[in-house]
């Protein structure tokens, strides 16, 4: 997270440390159930895909990452990347982790609501502000040990297809074109000012959620950590989570 | 002549309906079984008249012995066309005799003979003969019964019928009785009793019976009125002991036996006139003590006054208790009254029935709003999740479950499912704020 704040206990409890190649995080959305980026579990940069399950490593309870590790992990059972996701792509960039066992929620632990049909004309709307969380890289390009959080606005559509647009044409490799394809099961959140200290979403957040209190004060998981062009340096690029309802709930309803 | 003609027919004159002929003679044998006897009567009589009925007549014999001889016509007084002739015996003879001429002042005369009808009618064997004859002897030495073609006889109650079918004779030395209530009485009750009796009654019922006996009046058996029983004696005995013996003409009235068998043994000797007896013997079953409940819970059915050997009651307990015997539950109980007046089992108790814990309740838990801890019927739990974090999901909104009498936790709806708590979901402990502007 790029100049964001430290989270206090309590602020964002569906928070999940994901630690499988690298760092990432997820969202916790039920007892079971883990919802992280597609990515997180499928790298581009791995040689070929591997499902182990064993592999996944899941951390909760505490806002430390040290402390997270003393804990210790969450077993996973299994996990279901989105069908239509194709590794070194960015579309369909969500994936579900069912967990062995459930979790007990607590002041340190619960689960962030998933948006509904009703919350969509809100908490998409351009400019309204969302809270990424994450573990990620901050402006210092340090790691962040502790949960650390940044609020960022919506940006419409438009805008972020030209800012996208605007540096793929700076890009000469063909194959690295092809990642700079915003589709509708996206939307970018961030700031337009450029050369300020703005606040982003950066390497290590990944399958975090992008978070809005919708107009019931019930916080929802508006995106997943996605991708980005560099961090700090425009808009960040988010998974569309209201566009996968009906795929979550085929897996999470079946509980 | 023939004697295996029908029951009835008609006899007629020679050539009748024509005139008879001359110099004739006929005889017809009518013959009836035995039991029966013979009617006749003559519907048609035209034969010719003389003194005496000398030239032509008609002649009927029965029993032995002659019943007329007739001749003339219709208005003749020796015209027997008014008479019934009835035999007593099985046979009657008709015998018809014509001279060698029917004329009257030179002329011939036709005379058209006779048409008779007969037919066999029952024999009353058991009346007696109308004309009183001395020498007559009943047919049965008791009751005669007559029927159609016989009769049969029978005895008064005690005497049996012999085998010539027509005396009677005491025969009462092994009398049995097995059911449960009836009538005994000496020989001819209330007849006098035949002399030289010695007459065995013996009663035998199922073990736990108490026979009681009756004695109805007139009862009056010989006796003297200072020794004690010294001419005719009934004896009764339970079992092998001997009640008591009676004679006179006190009735005992009522004796009650406590046996399940009884001999009553009478003698008489050679004389006397005395009517006898007779008794109502009944039979009651040994009564068991009235069942009694052990507390409030226990029912008891059916409910009777007394309950006698072979009844049974059935024991259940309220809803929510269970029976228990000799610590040991039972699904069901009934008890039987025994033979000796005890009931086969002893009555048991009705315990409340408990439940087992209620189920935990995964992230909430229970609490008791009946007496803490009570698992007994009729108490109450209810669940709770583990708030704020958890909100409780219910099958039919409710959270409130009472022990039943099937021993389950249910809702009010009857259900068993208990609620789930489920997380709650976007609504973190300490939301992000930002208190600069």
């Amino acid at each position: 997270i790029l100049h964001g704040k430290k989270a206090a206990p309590g602020n964002f409890p569906w928070q999940v440390f994901i630690s499988r190649m690298g760092r990432a995080g997820g969202a916790l959305i039920g007892e079971h159930w883990v919802l992280t980026a597609a990515h997180v579990l499928q790298p581009e940069n791995e040689e070929k895909e591997d499902n182990d399950p064993t592999k996944v490593h899941i951390f909760m309870r505490s806002l430390d990452v040290n402390q997270l590790l003393k804990i210790g992990n969450y077993p996973v059972e299994a996990f279901y990347v989105h069908p239509k996701y194709r590794r070194g792509r960015y579309d369909n960039d969500i994936a579900l982790i069912r967990l062995k066992n459930p979790v007990v929620m607590g002041e340190n632990v619960s689960p962030v609501c998933l948006p509904s049909p009703e919350d969509e004309d809100d908490i998409y709307q351009n400019h309204r502000n969302g809270y990424v969380s994450g573990y990620g890289q901050t402006e210092n390009r340090t790691i962040a040990n502790e949960l650390r959080y940044v609020s960022v606005p919506v940006v419409s559509w438009s805008a972020c297809e030209t800012y996208v647009n605007d540096k793929k044409l700076k890009v000469k490799d063909v194959s690295e074109r092809q990642k700079y394809s915003l589709t509708r099961n996206m939307f970018c959140a961030g700031f337009p000012e450029e050369s300020l200290n703005k606040g982003d979403s950066c390497e290590g957040d990944s399958g975090g959620a992008y978070t809005t209190p919708n107009r019931q004060d019930t916080w929802v998981a508006t995106g997943l950590v996605s991708w980005g062009i560099g961090c700090g340096q425009g808009y960040g690029i988010y998974t569309k989570v209201s566009n996968y309802l009906d795929w979550i709930k085929s897996y999470t309803e079946k509980d | 002549q023939n004697n295996k003609r029908p029951l009835y027919g008609t006899i007629t004159s020679p050539n009748y309906p024509k005139p008879y002929p001359n110099s004739n003679e006929s005889t017809w044998n009518i013959t009836v079984p035995e039991g029966y006897h013979i009617s006749l009567n003559f519907l048609v009589f035209d034969i010719e008249p003389s003194e005496n009925c000398y030239y032509d007549f008609v002649k009927v014999m029965a029993d032995g012995k002659e019943l007329g001889q007739f001749c003339g016509s219709v208005n003749s007084l020796t015209n027997p066309t008014r008479r019934q002739f009835v035999s007593t015996g099985t046979q009657m003879r008709i015998h018809f005799q014509s001279d060698f001429s029917n004329e009257l002042d030179g002329d011939i005369v036709p005379y058209k003979g006779f048409m008779a009808f007969y037919q066999a009618i029952d024999k009353d064997e058991c009346a007696p003969p109308s004309d009183n004859s001395a020498t007559w002897t009943p047919p049965c030495e008791h009751v005669c019964h007559n029927y159609v073609g016989g009769y049969f006889c029978s005895c008064f109650p005690g005497y049996h019928l012999q085998s010539d079918s027509r005396s009677c004779k005491v025969e009462c030395s092994s009398e049995m009785f097995t059911e449960e209530s009836g009538f005994i009485s000496s020989p001819g009750y209330p007849e006098p009793y035949p002399p030289d009796l010695k007459c065995n009654y013996s009663i035998r019922l199922e073990e736990g019976l108490q026979i009681s006996l009756s004695f109805q009046k007139p009862f009056e058996i010989d006796y003297h009125p200072k020794a004690r029983c010294p001419y005719d004696t009934l004896e009764v005995f339970a079992g092998d002991m001997m009640l008591n013996s009676f004679c006179g003409s006190d009735s005992p009235g009522m004796v009650m036996t406590r046996s399940h068998t009884v001999d009553i043994v009478f003698e008489t000797d050679d004389s006397g006139d005395s009517k006898g007896w007779s008794l109502h013997y009944t039979s009651e079953a040994i009564p068991c003590p009235n069942p009694k409940a052990w507390d409030k819970y226990t029912i008891i059915s059916p409910k009777q006054n007394i309950y006698r050997m072979r009844d049974y009651i059935v024991v259940t307990c309220q809803t929510g208790y269970k029976i228990m015997e000799d610590r040991k539950e039972l699904g069901s109980f009934s008890t039987i009254c025994q033979k000796d007046g005890t009931w086969h089992r002893p009555i048991p108790r009705c315990e409340i029935v408990t439940c087992k814990d209620p189920p935990v309740l995964t992230n909430g838990q229970y609490k008791f709003l009946t007496a803490p801890g009570n698992l007994e019927y009729e108490s109450v739990i209810q669940y709770h999740c583990n708030e704020p974090y958890y909100k409780m999901v219910t099958a039919k909104d409710s959270d409130t479950f009472t022990c039943s009498a099937q021993r389950q936790w249910k809702d009010e709806s009857g259900g068993n499912k208990i609620p789930l708590c489920i997380p709650v979901c976007g609504k973190p402990d300490n939301p992000v704020t930002n208190f600069g502007r």
